[in-house]
């Protein structure tokens, strides 16, 4: 619950103020991003948190060691393909999880650095992938800082109402590329 | 050279092959021209004299009377600056258009200058009466001193008889008539501005005699509007240099990085037959909650942890 206070005062102070239609002088702007960013924060230990207790069992070896939690990441940047973690990690795990009520199918897109993925539902099924390239526009826009140039792009299907589904990725290199990942490097 | 066909079997667009551009689309087998363009309106520069001539800010919009201006695709050619040994990808670069198709998602990225592009996809599984058309406009260019109002407007041969309808708050779609008001007698001074609508997840048009209904659902709280028959036109980003004396004291001409802001969005593109198919209003209606309330995505490291580890 204390964890929640941040976003509350954020979107109290911003509904208050209808912040989002720029009727605010810019450096109160700047401020109000830096708000709404540290209660994205807050809210994230929380998402952590409640994703780990129903990922994995209590101590489980799995854990990264000297650490309590699996570590779970959001990317804030993902609107403009900017995410450290699919960028420089060569093997990684993203967790979709579903806010609604009924089954939902959704198409999953972060930038990645290498020449070629492969995808893998909780089952161990490989996932169908295709890899595309992140516009110019969006490339060269002033402020994004990252190397990336392609989005790796794969279907989440039937994600559980209210639930998550965990797919994991590892970057490949086209010689050790199975067939079945051929047509989607 | 030939023209691109996107889109599921009851949605279809086709862009021009020379220009990418809009050209027509088929909905539930009835096809149409229809044109899809960005424009900009000049925001008027006021006096704040007095109520009747305050400037176009961030509380009100206000075009200084001028119809919107179209901003000209400059043909400049896309560089792809990617991973080029993809082998099974074909990259058809045309000077006015990146076309990318392949297995799950087609995609056509479409530069139109220095600060505004589009791209088009077609996601293959799934989307039944959809195409997605993602738009980033910005920083707005404004050394000519001249503050600008960015729409994105779709023009077709629909007759929607004055007719356009809105969402309110993401609940119910409510009808609005052009240059008109259901409770009293309207005398209207601001003839596209007067006619502007929120927009909070979806807004569209009707062409009666052929049954058919085009919407647009949005990703944000956008205005919008349809300011002739078969139009349909969203605010996606503005940048003014007067303050519209309402209080803020300052224009809303925001700033990052020494530069403008950048916006970027998506409009998800649908539409069905009226009547016949009862899907399609289910359908628009999953889409726009989907967007609405779009599944969170997280990512954990796993570098040292395989595959059996993890499971």
């Amino acid at each position: 619950w204390v964890d929640l206070n941040m976003m509350r005062e954020a979107m109290g102070v911003m509904q208050h103020h209808d912040a989002v239609t720029g009727t605010e002088k810019q450096h109160v702007a700047f401020d109000y991003a830096r708000i709404l960013y540290k209660g994205f924060e807050e809210c994230r230990i929380i998402t952590e948190t409640a994703l780990n207790k129903l990922i994995a069992p209590p101590k489980t070896p799995l854990q990264v060691p000297g650490a309590n939690q699996i570590p779970i990441r959001s990317c804030l940047l993902l609107n403009i393909s900017q995410c450290d973690v699919s960028e420089t990690s060569s093997q990684f795990v993203v967790t979709v999880y579903n806010p609604l009520s009924r089954p939902v199918s959704k198409y999953i897109r972060f930038p990645v650095n290498g020449p070629a993925y492969s995808v893998k539902d909780p089952a161990g099924k490989p996932v169908k992938s295709q890899m595309v390239p992140i516009p110019q526009s969006v490339v060269e826009m002033p402020g994004r800082v990252s190397k990336a140039a392609n989005e790796l792009v794969f279907y989440a299907e039937n994600l559980p109402p209210m639930g998550f589904r965990s797919y994991y990725i590892s970057k490949g290199n086209k010689m050790h590329i199975s067939k079945h990942y051929r047509s989607t490097d | 050279g030939r023209d691109i066909a996107m889109g599921p079997a009851r949605f279809r667009i086709l862009l021009d092959g020379h220009s990418g551009k809009l050209k027509s689309m088929r909905i539930d087998g009835v096809k149409f021209d229809v044109g899809q363009d960005l424009y900009y309106y000049e925001g008027d520069n006021g006096s704040n004299s007095e109520a009747a001539d305050r400037a176009s800010g961030a509380y009100i919009f206000r075009p200084n009377g001028t119809d919107a201006k179209r901003i000209y695709h400059q043909y400049k050619p896309i560089t792809y600056k990617g991973d080029v040994r993809f082998r099974n990808f074909i990259f058809v670069y045309i000077e006015a258009y990146l076309l990318i198709p392949g297995d799950l998602v087609d995609e056509v990225h479409i530069k139109l200058n220095n600060w505004a592009s589009q791209v088009w996809r077609y996601y293959k599984q799934g989307a039944v009466y959809s195409v997605e058309l993602e738009w980033l406009v910005g920083p707005i260019p404004i050394e000519d001193q001249v503050g600008k109002e960015i729409i994105t407007r779709f023009s077709s041969p629909l007759n929607s008889e004055g007719l356009f309808y809105t969402d309110s708050n993401g609940r119910e779609m409510i009808e609005r008539k052009r240059n008109f008001r259901p409770t009293w007698k309207l005398d209207l001074h601001e003839p596209v501005a007067g006619n502007y609508y929120p927009v909070t997840s979806k807004i569209s048009i009707k062409d009666q005699s052929e049954k058919i209904e085009f919407a647009i659902l949005t990703d944000r709280a956008q205005g919008g509007s349809s300011l002739n028959d078969g139009e349909i036109e969203l605010m996606v980003h503005r940048r003014l240099l007067h303050d519209d004396n309402f209080g803020v004291g300052e224009a809303l001409n925001e700033t990052a990085y020494n530069t403008g802001l950048v916006a970027i969005g998506k409009h998800i593109l649908t539409g069905g037959r009226i009547g016949i198919n009862g899907t399609v209003a289910q359908a628009e209606h999953e889409l726009a909650q989907e967007l609405m309330l779009s599944p969170w995505i997280f990512f954990t490291p796993a570098d040292n942890i395989t595959f059996a580890q993890w499971t």
